[in-house]
């Protein structure tokens, strides 16, 4: 979907000027704070009601589909919450950025989150999906 | 829709998603669900999606309604990953066996997760207030056949119903133990009541105000509740 997303807004960049004002190119629009923004929790909100999907999922309405985004630049800030590996990672990055990539902005804590919904018109189910909600981001 | 980060602080669309796109996603999720295509629903009110909102809702620590839970019940909920509602099916007829007359109920358990352990199973009946002020015995069999076909009653649970009205719990464990184990074994449960100054007979449910059709009243359809723990292997259906 990033890829997916990245094409399009510099074809439409290509085709469409106006359109960039509203989201910026990673690589090309230096105002943009994309390539600097540390690692950190993002919220993108799943309505299933918005989705029609209410008539078989009963509940929740939806949930906030937390996930990681961000660069993991040195010094690793104490939020990052990252693990001795990463910083290590970070050092011979820095040394040797074309052979050894930055570390990877991941979850670090994970929820459950539990879903109810019918099987068929007879039978409902509530199922607890484990390590579904991400909670905190860090770099590994 | 498809969405990226505006450089500050928040997440907007792009653009939305196609038609396409949209059905892809629903397959993800579906997929992630692990269903096959997307299920029907249920008539509105039912009882049994209505018990499991009430479960759902109490472990978002909302206020219960009348959801009446015990103690063993509450330990279920906790200890279970997987919590299944089963509505009674009154158009399930079985070759040999009579409909007797609201005395039977049958569930399709073929949903059942493979792999999940069975912590307990319960089957909820709801007596109607006022019905008859007086005490009934309800005992809950199950149907077997033996090695000669012949039907035969297994006693699973028995309790007193007194004059109030409301739910009615019984502990149907075993049967569905067996039923999952051995799917051609389901031949349903039997509902007998007794009047304790007649115990030698047998009365019909709604006698004593049992609701056992969902033409009656769907909020007060007779439905079966299991508590499954995880084994951890997850079963997808494959696409």
């Amino acid at each position: 979907m990033t890829r997916e997303t990245q094409r399009r807004t510099k074809k439409r960049a290509d085709t469409t000027p106006a359109d960039t004002s509203y989201y910026p190119h990673p690589f090309t629009d230096s105002s943009a704070h994309w390539s600097s923004r540390s690692c950190q929790i993002q919220t993108l909100y799943v309505s299933f009601r918005d989705l029609e999907w209410h008539d078989w999922i009963i509940a929740p309405n939806g949930y906030d589909a937390f996930y990681c985004s961000g660069e993991c630049n040195f010094p690793l800030n104490a939020h990052m919450n990252a693990t001795n590996h990463a910083i290590v990672q970070t050092l011979v990055h820095l040394m040797n950025p074309s052979q050894v990539p930055k570390p990877c902005c991941a979850p670090t804590k994970l929820s459950p989150i539990s879903v109810l919904y019918f099987l068929d018109e007879s039978n409902v189910i509530l199922k607890k999906y484990k390590n579904m909600v991400v909670k905190s981001c860090g770099c590994h | 829709g498809l969405y990226v980060d505006n450089g500050v602080d928040r997440t907007e669309m792009a653009r939305a998603l196609t038609r396409n796109e949209r059905r892809e996603v629903e397959h993800e999720i579906l997929s992630l669900l692990g269903l096959s295509s997307r299920p029907s629903r249920a008539p509105p009110g039912s009882a049994a999606p209505q018990f499991l909102l009430d479960v759902y809702k109490s472990l978002l620590d909302a206020p219960r309604g009348d959801l009446n839970l015990s103690g063993r019940d509450l330990n279920a909920i906790n200890e279970s990953d997987v919590i299944m509602s089963f509505a009674s099916r009154s158009d399930a007829h079985q070759s040999g066996l009579r409909h007797e007359r609201g005395r039977r109920l049958w569930f399709d358990v073929s949903e059942v997760p493979a792999g999940e352990r069975i912590v307990s199973a319960e089957l909820r009946l709801f007596r109607s207030e006022g019905s008859v002020p007086q005490r009934a015995r309800l005992s809950v069999y199950q149907l077997v056949a033996d090695e000669s076909g012949d039907k035969d009653l297994v006693l699973v649970d028995s309790i007193s119903v007194g004059p109030a009205g409301g739910w009615l719990v019984l502990n149907v464990t075993d049967p569905l133990t067996s039923w999952v184990a051995f799917p051609d074994s389901n031949l349903g449960l039997y509902l007998s009541v007794h009047l304790p100054d007649k115990p030698a007979h047998a009365i019909l449910p709604e006698d004593i105000g049992i609701v056992t059709s969902k033409r009656l009243d769907t909020s007060r359809q007779p439905f079966m509740v299991a508590f499954f723990q995880s084994s951890g292997r997850h079963t997808t259906h494959s696409r």
